[in-house]
Parts: structure tokens; sequence; C-alpha cells
């Protein structure tokens, strides 16, 4: 564990609380898509699966269980608790574009032909892609609320932070893990007009309004 | 030959 991981996976954290708590305070899920939080619950799903084979540490598996089980519960207040505030008329991605697409990259490449692996490769490539339907809602809706952009601001920085994990284990550790780099590369440059937008108009209370 | 690091990340 290194600094860069811990604060990573606590954005990540803060990012979940953020976006339970809009929901579950406003009582209503405007501005979010279903459809990346489903596709991160698949994400975290297929990841987490060694919750029942391995024990990394206590702290590996709360965070896991924490994962999982916001990832769901977001899902479910989504779909059936506050239903009538789901905006599916503008959360039209098409998931099947991405699902396809990463499940066969994973059974392409990988590290190692076996079940765990491929849908931990999978979970990665996914994770990559996963905000795609959030931030085509917000560029379909031309603005998001506040409360949604601090949630996109840390969930952007969870995996950038990770960048420099990744780095920093390279260096010290001499450790990296290639498939992960790349794709957390992809993930955090898909963020990167996002966090032009947030740092010079949220920071500075303006709404996140995208040029029309 | 080294044991592949397990996946001590989230």
């Amino acid at each position: 564990m290194n600094i860069f991981r811990l604060l990573g996976d606590l954005s990540h954290l803060l990012a979940i609380i953020i976006l339970l708590l809009k929901i579950w305070k406003t009582r209503s899920c405007a501005g979010i898509s279903g459809k990346s939080q489903i596709l991160f619950s698949i994400v975290y799903t297929a990841r987490y699966l060694d919750l029942l084979t391995t024990f990394i540490s206590a702290y590996n598996t709360v965070m896991k269980l924490v994962f999982i089980v916001a990832s769901y519960a977001t899902v479910y207040l989504m779909y059936v608790r506050f239903k009538a505030t789901y905006d599916h008329n503008h959360d039209t991605f098409r998931i099947e574009f991405l699902l396809v697409p990463c499940l066969v990259l994973a059974f392409l490449i990988n590290h190692e032909f076996t079940v765990m692996e491929i849908l931990w490769t999978f979970s990665i490539y996914l994770e990559s892609v996963a905000i795609l339907p959030q931030l085509f809602l917000v560029s379909k809706t031309g603005e998001a609320e506040s409360i949604t952009s601090h949630y996109l601001f840390a969930l952007g920085s969870y995996r950038a932070l990770y960048l420099l994990n990744w780095v920093y284990r390279y260096v010290v550790e001499s450790h990296y893990e290639l498939i992960a780099i790349v794709a957390g590369v992809v993930q955090t440059v898909l963020y990167c007009d996002f966090f032009y937008l947030y740092i010079t108009k949220v920071l500075k209370g303006k709404k996140l309004q995208l040029p029309a | 030959v080294p044991a592949e690091p397990e996946k001590d990340e989230l």
C-alpha cells in the first residue's frame, strides 16, 4: 500500500458515498446515468469474485464489500425506489456496445486464460469506459448539478491517483500491471474535459454547463 | 519463477 493508492481508494469511496447521499437526500436520481451504475455493478462483481477464494487483508475485503453493496444499492435506488425520477429519456447510451467489445478484448488480451483472470481483465476494460453513459448524459442535458460534478471529480480522481500508484510501484517495487495501467490511462483521459470544466467553472461557484 | 504478485489492488 502507498499513499497514492490509499488516497485513490478513499476518493473512490467518497465518490460512491456522495452519489448515494445525493440520491437519498434529494430523493431523486435526476442527472445520474443508471446505465453507468449498472456497468459499475458488473465491474465490481466480475472483479471481486476473489472475495470467495483469497483473503488479502481486512482493508481489501471490507472495501470490496462496500463497493459491491454500494453499487447494487445505487442501482436499486435508481431503478426501483426512485424510479419515477430516473431520466430514461436522456440515459440512452447502448451499454452493449461497451460490454461486448470489453468481453471480446478480455478473451484476446489477458495474462492468463482462466475464468478468474478473464473476469478480472473484463472488469478492468469495462471500468475504463463505464463512465461513458454518464458523460454522455451530462453532454445531452448540457449541465450537471454541483453534487453530481463533485461525484464525477472524486470518481475521476481515484483512477488518476492510481496512475501515480502504478508509477510508485514500478519505481519502488519494480512491479507493474500493464493491462490495468493502459486501461487506467484511457479511463482518466475520458475525464479530461470534465476535469477542465470542473476546475474552471464548478470550483468558481458556477454551475457545470457544457458549451451548447 | 517468482510467484505472480497477488492482485492486491481494489
